[in-house]
């Protein structure tokens, strides 16, 4: 049996809004430690990495490991319904077809209920271990979010070139090129507005604008993002969960 | 021009 309560509604739905459009369906598995998700998209350039910890949840049960196969189209219309303020409250039974979704209102004497049927997913899985870092960069997610939008207007692709002491964000495209250099900075007064740069060996990486727009849906759901750079490498782009993170791995691109 | 590489050259299937 899984039981997760969650104290706001809000947070499970900026997660599966984060992930629909890259991945239709994925399995949730479950332990007692909490929830994680690996799900590729069909070209098996981005790479979703998610996992809830059992003490995001305001109350969390999972007697056995158990596996969801989940419809994030169909998940999203259902917690669509919910106020971002509920309590939502998913549960299932060991080999349950259907996933048990339940909300609550803070103020109102309403309870809602749905089931929503589970899916057989036989996806495939990627063995992603320890990874080296060559460059760090930490940085507003809704600046990171501009960047790639404005940027994206140029240009399929996004470099980013990383030295000692910026990060600079570039496009190349038939209408024109665009450049965004960002510094490290820090702001006591709003840490939350700090850029870090940290770097071992300098960086030239170019991601596709279409996966960038993808991983940028994430931008809700943390007030930063940590971008983790490695030559010839994927981009590891982090959005922490007060505990837990979404994180995306994306394949550069390549000169022909 | 740039091509997109896929995430199997690094990762590999489980």
């Amino acid at each position: 049996m899984l039981e997760g309560k969650f104290e706001e509604a809000s947070l499970l739905k900026k997660i599966v809004e984060a992930m629909k459009d890259c991945v239709s369906s994925c399995n949730f598995n479950c332990t007692e430690n909490g929830i994680s998700v690996q799900a590729v998209d069909n070209s098996r350039v981005l790479l979703i990495s998610l996992l809830i910890e059992k003490d995001t949840f305001e109350e969390y049960r999972c007697d056995r490991n158990i596996t969801l196969g989940v419809g994030l189209g169909s998940l999203s219309k259902i917690i669509g319904n919910g106020a971002n303020s509920d309590y939502l409250t998913i549960s299932a039974d060991d080999d349950a077809d259907k996933l048990n979704i339940i909300f609550e209102d803070k103020v109102k004497d309403k309870i809602s209920e749905y089931n929503l049927k589970l899916l057989d997913i036989d996806a495939d899985l990627l063995d992603v271990g320890p990874m080296d870092t060559d460059a760090t960069i930490t940085l507003p997610s809704a600046d990171f979010a501009k960047i790639c939008k404005d940027m994206k207007v140029l240009s399929e692709s996004l470099q980013i070139i990383v030295t000692k002491d910026s990060a600079l964000f570039q496009s190349v495209g038939d209408i024109g090129t665009g450049n965004i250099v960002i510094r490290p900075k820090t702001d006591i007064d709003h840490p939350e507005e700090s850029v870090t740069i940290s770097l071992d060996k300098p960086i030239d990486l170019s991601f596709g604008s279409k996966y960038l727009s993808d991983i940028i849906k994430a931008t809700s759901l943390s007030q930063k993002v940590t971008i983790k750079l490695t030559d010839q490498s994927p981009g590891v782009f982090e959005y922490k969960l007060p505990s837990g993170y979404l994180r995306f791995y994306l394949a550069p691109k390549f000169d022909e | 021009g740039e091509q997109q590489w896929s995430l199997l050259p690094f990762f590999g299937l489980l």
